[in-house]
């Protein structure tokens, strides 16, 4: 994250780490339901098989894991099949833990959008991630502060690419505050006025984030592929046989 | 090699190994990223000249965005050309080596683009020093552009002024080939596309019938399956006995015949169906339990039940009800879906009361580690 600050513990307790054997820590994910995660697919290119990975809950500090931290390997990856890599649309991936994670102060799921539930145009959310802060990588959890961006202002800041309906974009023209390298995957998420906090994008990607092109981040805009991980859900629950 | 045979794939050209085993030993492969696809040679081999280790690493690089990016300014003619030597160098498949770009095509492409990345702050691919690289005419062999070399890459579009801008900007609707022919001609047959009824929406042939709707009403998926009269469509397009819907097997392959058995009714009533058949039942009150109204409420992926009550029937509803009713081992079909828990037994209930179910989202989005007073920050 860039222009962000250390978090608090338990300040995000559905972020998560998805990390890949000697690799470490390689992208972000968010916890969804006590077995389930989302992040996006272009994570798993080259690596698409399960027993590669782990995903590590209730982190702060990626160094320290400490005793709130819970590890579980996964069970199944699930790249949405849409997914294309050139044009990075369709990003993102369900993934299933190969045991239930223990609800605790840190390590708690996030609000999926309602059918249809979009966060307005230059709201403020918050994006949360280990990537690349610009000069270094960090080993606390970093946060930042972000504003919605309409479809088509986003646009006007990429031309080299299609801004699509399964993205959502967020941060700032300066790109002082932007995701990065490494946070791939983690979350954007906006509070509602009950104080619940749901979740609307998943880092995806952007300028190249510690240069001077820049413009806002591209995130998968999880309010369109709402129906689409329910389903999943489903058919790997019920539909087993 | 250790032993004195080859296994297959390391044979040399006079019976020698490359490699101790088919783990170790190198081979060319046919090129098959993409961006790539269009050079005077189609072997190569890795590592390549970037650190890449597969062609898959390579496809997914920062380099293999970088450099599309950089032809489209038009800084050197041959840039694409160089930056495959380096992204799937061109492998001998005598000697199986690497053959490298020339000194002299490393100094071209960095002296006229490496100023345009500095312009974005970017830097030149640091792996790339052309000090490596032989001078030509040496006595290594090395890469100069041949003669009528594509200075686009299939992943470009040739503008008719000869620039290269990336395919996804033809017919975008902005004018970006600096003579505007990225905009020409872009009807959807003149593109190999597929109009959709109705729009001057243009999709890939690909995308007719793969059970994802890309046309207004759905028309690039209608039609794509003949059924016969007892059987109905998958989500891609097979065709199931209509008996077999919604009864907690799957017998689509995409498990398609499963999707959407239950459902609650909108509004306060909130009223239990269950498709059968491809017909709409309601649950008969009787032997309902909690548990089938948690695994209502999560299956439905709506967390869990806050209320259930029964509800009387309404009388004079046109047409005869149909009822199902809770299956005398339901739950011995443990990870069963609720329609495999459910059996037709007549069109009778008892208590001719329905269920009606109420889910209220589990406790998601709360950060009780931060406690409410902390979030009130003193000034």
């Amino acid at each position: 994250i860039l222009g962000g600050r250390v978090s608090r513990r338990g300040a995000w307790p559905w972020q998560c780490s998805l990390q890949s054997g000697q690799s470490g820590h390689v992208c972000g994910c968010v916890l969804i339901g006590r077995r389930w995660a989302l992040t996006v697919a272009h994570c798993f290119e080259g690596r698409e098989s399960a027993e590669l990975w782990k995903v590590v809950l209730g982190l702060n500090n990626l160094d320290h894991p400490g005793t709130h931290s819970q590890t579980r390997g996964v069970r199944s990856i699930i790249v949405h099949p849409r997914y294309n890599r050139a044009v990075v649309d369709y990003d993102i991936s369900v993934v299933e833990l190969d045991s239930e994670i223990e609800e605790t102060p840190t390590v708690r799921p996030v609000c999926l959008p309602q059918l249809g539930q979009l966060p307005s145009a230059d709201s403020y959310c918050y994006i949360t991630g280990w990537g690349h802060m610009g000069n270094r990588m960090p080993f606390k959890l970093q946060e930042g502060e972000v504003r919605i961006i309409s479809l088509s202002q986003c646009q006007s800041y990429f031309d080299m690419k299609t801004i699509t309906p399964r993205m959502l974009c967020a941060g700032y023209e300066a790109g002082t505050v932007d995701s990065c390298m490494g946070d791939s995957g983690g979350p954007l998420v906006c509070e509602e006025a009950s104080g619940r906090w749901t979740l609307f994008g998943l880092t995806s990607w952007g300028s190249v984030c510690f240069s001077k092109v820049l413009g806002p981040g591209v995130y998968s805009n999880v309010t369109h592929f709402t129906p689409w991980i329910q389903q999943q859900i489903y058919i790997h629950t019920y539909l087993t046989d | 090699c250790i032993s004195t045979s080859c296994t297959p794939p390391c044979e040399g050209p006079h019976g020698g190994c490359h490699g101790r085993n088919s783990s170790t030993c190198t081979r060319c492969e046919p090129i098959s990223l993409e961006l790539c696809m269009n050079l005077p040679y189609n072997l190569t081999i890795f590592p390549n000249y970037l650190g890449h280790q597969s062609q898959r690493e390579s496809s997914v690089s920062w380099e293999s965005s970088l450099f599309p990016a950089l032809v489209q300014t038009g800084c050197y003619q041959y840039l694409m050309f160089y930056a495959c030597t380096l992204l799937v160098p061109k492998c001998d498949p005598l000697s199986l080596q690497r053959v490298p770009p020339c000194r002299s095509l490393c100094r071209s492409a960095k002296e006229k683009c490496e100023s345009v990345l500095g312009i974005v702050g970017l830097q030149w691919p640091e792996d790339s020093d052309c000090g490596q690289f032989p001078e030509d005419g040496g006595n290594v062999s090395c890469l100069l552009p041949e003669p009528g070399v594509d200075e686009c890459s299939p992943s470009h579009f040739k503008c008719r002024s000869g620039r290269c801008v990336l395919a996804t900007k033809r017919c975008d609707g902005h004018l970006d080939c600096d003579d505007q022919s990225d905009e020409d001609n872009c009807g959807c047959s003149e593109r190999a596309l597929w109009e959709c009824p109705g729009s001057s929406i243009c999709i890939k042939a690909s995308m007719i019938c793969d059970g994802f709707p890309d046309c207004p009403l759905l028309a690039d998926e209608a039609n794509c399956s003949l059924c016969r009269d007892n059987e109905l469509s998958c989500n891609n397009h097979e065709c199931v006995h209509r008996t077999l819907w919604c009864d907690g097997r799957k017998h689509c392959s995409d498990s398609s015949d499963e999707w959407d058995c239950v459902s609650l009714s909108d509004g306060s009533d909130s009223v239990l169906t269950v498709l059968r058949t491809a017909a709409e039942y309601q649950v008969c009150a009787d032997e309902w339990n909690h548990e089938l109204s948690k695994l209502t409420c999560d299956q439905l992926g709506l967390g869990l039940p806050s209320t259930v009550t029964m509800v009387p029937d309404q009388p004079g509803i046109p047409g005869r009800r149909r009822w199902l009713h809770v299956h005398p081992d339901w739950g011995q079909r443990n990870g069963s879906a609720l329609q495999a828990r459910l059996e037709k037994r007549s069109h009778a209930c008892h208590s001719r009361r329905r269920v009606s179910v109420l889910c209220t989202r589990e406790d998601c989005g709360l950060r009780p580690a931060l406690g409410v007073r902390s979030q009130r920050r003193r000034r």
